[in-house]
């Protein structure tokens, strides 16, 4: 573990806090893609089937069980408890056009053909276009409300810190791992354009407005 | 990874 994982860690955390908080305070999940959420807690479950079988330490364990407890808690918000307020009439990214093709990819680019580990591939590859949904809905919306821009600036930072990590393990202790790693700079590529705007138009706005 | 399957990043 290297202060850039456990930032990492603890960004992707504070992300996932913020957004359940957002909708559990205001009672409210508009602006919120339903479907991101939903990629979110698929990533976290084929990922984290580990959990039933290996022990890495119980800050993993901890973190992991976190993870999805707070993604199913937040996709059981959206759709059940406030579904009167999601959005689904801007939520309307056609997530099959990514499930298809990242679970195709898995069985051709993998480290190893076992169950576990495709499953860990598909969620390595299915994450890092998940958000896409969720950007898809702002850029249509054309604005996001600033607790989703701070969640979304986490969520964005937690992978670019992993990429620091990556380097760091490279360098210290020669691991490297090119799925992660690609998946992960193809993530953060994806969250650049949100940055440039976060940083630019973030202060002193009430709404970010994304160019349509 | 080269096999070693030690998944301890989250």
């Amino acid at each position: 573990m290297n202060i850039f994982r456990l930032t990492g860690d603890l960004s992707h955390l504070a992300a996932i806090i913020i957004l359940l908080l957002k909708i559990w305070k205001t009672r409210s999940c508009a602006g919120i893609s339903g479907k991101s959420q939903i990629l979110f807690a698929l990533v976290f479950t084929s990922r984290y089937l580990d959990l039933l079988t290996s022990f890495i330490s119980l800050y993993n364990t901890t973190m992991k069980v976190i993870y999805i407890g707070c993604a199913y808690a937040t996709v059981y918000l959206i759709y059940a408890k406030f579904k009167a307020t999601y959005d689904g009439n801007h939520d309307t990214f056609r997530v099959e056009f990514l499930v298809v093709p990242v679970g195709g990819l898995a069985f051709l680019v993998n480290h190893d053909f076992s169950p576990l580990e495709i499953l860990w591939t598909f969620s390595i590859y299915l994450e890092s276009v998940a958000i896409l949904p969720q950007l898809f809905m702002i850029s249509k919306t054309g604005e996001a409300e600033t607790i989703t821009t701070h969640y979304l600036f986490f969520l964005g930072l937690y992978r670019a810190l992993y990429l620091i990590n990556w380097i760091w393990r490279f360098y210290f202790e020669g691991f490297f791992d090119m799925i992660a790693i690609v998946a992960g700079v193809v993530q953060t590529i994806l969250y650049c354009d949100f940055f440039y705007l976060y940083v630019t138009k973030g202060e002193g706005r009430s709404q970010l407005s994304i160019p349509t | 990874r080269t096999g070693d399957c030690t998944k301890d990043e989250l």
